[in-house]
């Protein structure tokens, strides 16, 4: 339907490199 | 100029700290008091109270009483780099404290906090941090986001 990917909206990059961020483990 | 949009961009992200000094303009953050406080909160195990008592707080009119300041905070996140995260800043080109006590300038202001940025999305509470930058301004995420993959780039 043209909408685009979650992913690849600004939004989604932004969500998921925050949340590889988050994945990391600490320290 | 991108130097100055990292460095407002952490200011706008500073400004979510509870900190007892001023922290929304690069002159409030130019004596680094407020920076010393919001590392203090990040990494308390680390940026201890008695670090903190060392850090210079009245009477600070004269800029080399800030860069003193700055020095020690500066020296404190590059030890709770290589102690804490056991990584150094290979390539990445180091704040002018100088610049900043003197002028407030805001490029170099800018790099100062991007290691700081740095610290809270590596410490034990990194969750809380990054949640809070998640919940920005897209605008402002995006400038952060390239202020820590510059950083990834760069550690060693």
């Amino acid at each position: 339907d043209g909408k685009p990917q979650a992913g690849n909206t600004t939004e989604g990059m932004l969500a998921n490199f925050f949340n590889s961020l988050l994945s990391k483990t600490p320290g | 100029n991108e130097r100055e949009q990292i460095c407002y961009s952490l200011i706008t992200w500073l400004e979510t700290f509870p900190l007892q000094s001023p922290h929304s303009s690069p002159s409030d953050l130019s004596d680094g008091v407020a920076i010393a406080q919001a590392l203090s909160l990040i990494a308390p195990n680390f940026f201890t109270q008695p670090w903190l008592a060392k850090i210079k707080s009245e009477d600070l009119s004269n800029w080399r009483l800030k860069v003193t300041n700055l020095k020690k905070i500066l020296k404190g996140i590059l030890e709770y780099n290589l102690e804490y995260l056991g990584v150094t800043m290979q390539g990445f080109q180091m704040p002018d404290v100088n610049a900043i006590g003197e002028h407030s300038d805001a490029q170099e202001l800018g790099r100062l906090l991007q290691l700081v940025l740095n610290v809270a999305i590596n410490c034990d509470n990194k969750q809380e941090y990054i949640q809070t930058i998640m919940s920005m301004e897209e605008d402002v995420q995006q400038i952060i986001k390239n202020a820590i993959q510059e950083l990834m780039t760069k550690e060693a």
